[in-house]
């Protein structure tokens, strides 16, 4: 992992709260 | 049904009938009907109200009612439109609308730059953003130096603010998503193509034809 390179909107995307797909896991 | 309201309308408030939210999303009625067995479902998980209040949405979202979740919360402050606590039925078909595949790009950056602006002044500030790595590290366990979470912060905020004014208005935002499309991946839900899939029941009830 090089952390310096982030995109830190890129690092934002990846949070489980933006996740919406799991609204249609059973 | 005759002359009286349907059941759904009486039981649930905020319930809008699946043609007049068909006409203004992405979705087909079929569709709309499905996301209502969605919603149900969603709606009963901690307080069975028909309403989806922000516990609910936390807990579909995080698996934890009780862990506050900056993005879980802006989801939900989004979602609910009339900003009355609830997300009524109506906005919660609207507000998914929106991550259907095939609705507007323009719709889904200008969707995540809402979310994004966590003091909606209408530009993404620098604290805003190294607010939301934190968070994210947080939720996620990782443990980055503050010196780390700058750098990351400065350049990203760098290549963003094309102005150099110190924000990130809608029209840096646009073009900075442009360029890295990745950015809104998260802005559509394949499952939203085949939802009538994923919720079958409603399917021998429908009575309106797409």
């Amino acid at each position: 992992m090089a952390p310096v390179t982030m995109n830190a909107f890129e690092l934002i995307s990846t949070s489980q709260g933006l996740n919406l797909s799991s609204l249609f896991e059973k | 049904m005759g002359c009286y309201p349907s059941k759904r309308t009486k039981e649930t408030p905020g319930y809008e009938e699946p043609t007049v939210l068909a006409a203004e999303t992405p979705f087909t009625v079929s569709e709309v009907e499905a996301l209502y067995e969605l919603f149900k479902k969603l709606s009963r998980s901690v307080i069975d109200d028909g309403l989806i209040h922000k516990e609910e949405l936390q807990l579909a979202l995080s698996r934890n009612k009780n862990r506050r979740n900056l993005f879980a919360d802006r989801i939900f402050d989004l979602f609910d439109v009339k900003r009355n606590g609830v997300i009524e039925f109506g906005e919660f078909v609207r507000s998914l609308g929106v991550f259907h595949p095939n609705a507007p790009v323009e719709d889904k950056i200008h969707f995540t730059f809402r979310l994004y602006d966590l003091r909606q002044t209408g530009f993404i500030e620098r604290e805003e953003l190294k607010e939301m790595v934190v968070a994210l590290l947080h939720e996620s366990d990782l443990l980055l130096s503050d010196d780390v979470v700058e750098t990351i912060v400065d350049k990203t905020f760098c290549d963003a603010d094309l102005k150099g004014d110190g924000k990130i208005d809608p029209e840096e935002w646009m073009e900075f998503v442009s360029k890295n499309p990745s950015l809104i991946k998260n802005m559509t839900l394949p499952y939203l193509m085949d939802i009538t899939l994923a919720f079958p029941s409603f399917v021998l009830s429908t009575e309106v034809e797409d």
